[in-house]
C-alpha cells in the first residue's frame, strides 16, 4: 500500500543519513 | 515493489535502526542535538514496526 512504501521511504532516508551519526555516537563512552 | 518486499525492506531497515537506538542507549549521551535525533529515530522506530504488524495481520 501507499503508506507502507512512505513508511519505507521515509527509514530508507533515516538510515541514509545515519552513518555520520553512528560514528559520533561511537566517540561516546558506556 | 509488492507488499511483501515492501514488508521485507521494513524489517531491514528497523533492525538496522533498532541497533543504532539500542547502542545510543547504551552510551552516556549528553548532547541535546543527539538526544533529539535518537528520540525522533525512536519513534520512527516505533511506528514502523506498529506498520509491519498492522500490514502482517
Amino acid at each position: 500500500s501507499k503508506e507502507l512504501k512512505q513508511a519505507v521511504l521515509v527509514l530508507e532516508n533515516m538510515v541514509a543519513d545515519m552513518e555520520d551519526f553512528v560514528i559520533f555516537l561511537m566517540s561516546y563512552p558506556r | 515493489t509488492t507488499t511483501k518486499e515492501d514488508l521485507q525492506r521494513l524489517l531491514q531497515l528497523l533492525l538496522r535502526i533498532s541497533t543504532v537506538v539500542e547502542e545510543a542507549e547504551g552510551r552516556r549521551i549528553e548532547n541535546r542535538a543527539m538526544v533529539r535525533q535518537i528520540s525522533i529515530m525512536r519513534e520512527q522506530m516505533f511506528r514502523g514496526y506498529y506498520l509491519l504488524d498492522a500490514f502482517r495481520c
